[in-house]
């Protein structure tokens, strides 16, 4: 598969990164 | 025997349309379940959203394409739309796994959230067919080829009004949530990436921005 490199951390998801907790 | 072009875009796009669930224009009864448990129930305001993307999405496709594709652009949209459901319920379950929480209220009420997902699945659905398109000469006469090429991103940013940090932030999750992506979508999932954060990203503003933060780390070490 294409090596795409993954940035987000374990902890972090997208309802970090839309502010939701 | 070798793929031809043309095989090879005929089974991407068998393959998209394969991998959706059929009666995905609607919620599946899990992700509705999920709608269901938020503190302010977002069914509604997503099924207007949709009407109203689809719309535009359909009317900015004519324009682009002409008017007699009207209808191809609907069917992108279509398939589009059960790609953003499928994905949206990969991303919550992801989410509650790693939250332990059910209740998703502030997320699938942020209209920005849903426009970018929507605006992601869109981009592969239609990376999906343009690809197609480059490969097989199929528009090598001029109209034909400006008019894929009129459809390329950013093209959905514009048709959304969305901006494109904000398209940026779903990408990675998308990916993640999407296993069956090919190996192509992934690269020009990657190629938008790269081309948000090296072009279209920064602002008069941003620079400002920037120099305001000069605390934090990584921002002393572009400074």
């Amino acid at each position: 598969s294409h090596d795409y490199h993954f940035g987000l951390e374990e902890h972090e998801g997208i309802s970090e990164l839309f502010d939701c907790d | 025997p070798p793929q031809t072009p043309i095989r090879a875009a005929m089974n991407s796009i068998k393959m998209l349309r394969g991998d959706l669930p059929s009666s995905g224009d609607q919620p599946s009864s899990k992700l509705a379940t999920y709608f269901k448990n938020c503190t302010v129930d977002p069914t509604q305001g997503i099924q207007k959203r949709l009407e109203m993307l689809g719309q535009v999405f359909s009317q900015m496709f004519g324009e682009a394409v002409g008017p007699h594709c009207i209808a191809y652009g609907r069917e992108r949209f279509n398939l589009g739309v059960r790609l953003y459901y499928k994905v949206m319920e990969a991303m919550l379950e992801s989410e509650e796994k790693r939250l332990s929480v059910q209740n998703f209220s502030k997320l699938l009420n942020d209209s920005t959230f849903h426009t970018s997902l929507l605006a992601c699945a869109l981009e592969v659905v239609m990376a999906t067919y343009e690809e197609s398109s480059f490969k097989n000469g199929g528009c090598s006469h001029g109209e034909g080829e400006q008019a894929v090429r009129d459809l390329c991103f950013p093209w959905i940013l514009n048709v959304f009004d969305l901006s494109a940090f904000d398209f940026y932030k779903v990408i990675e999750s998308f990916i993640k949530a999407e296993p069956t992506l090919s190996k192509e979508i992934i690269k020009h999932l990657e190629t938008c990436e790269n081309f948000i954060m090296e072009k279209i990203a920064w602002r008069t503003v941003s620079f400002t921005n920037v120099s305001l933060n000069r605390r934090i780390p990584h921002v002393c070490r572009l400074l």
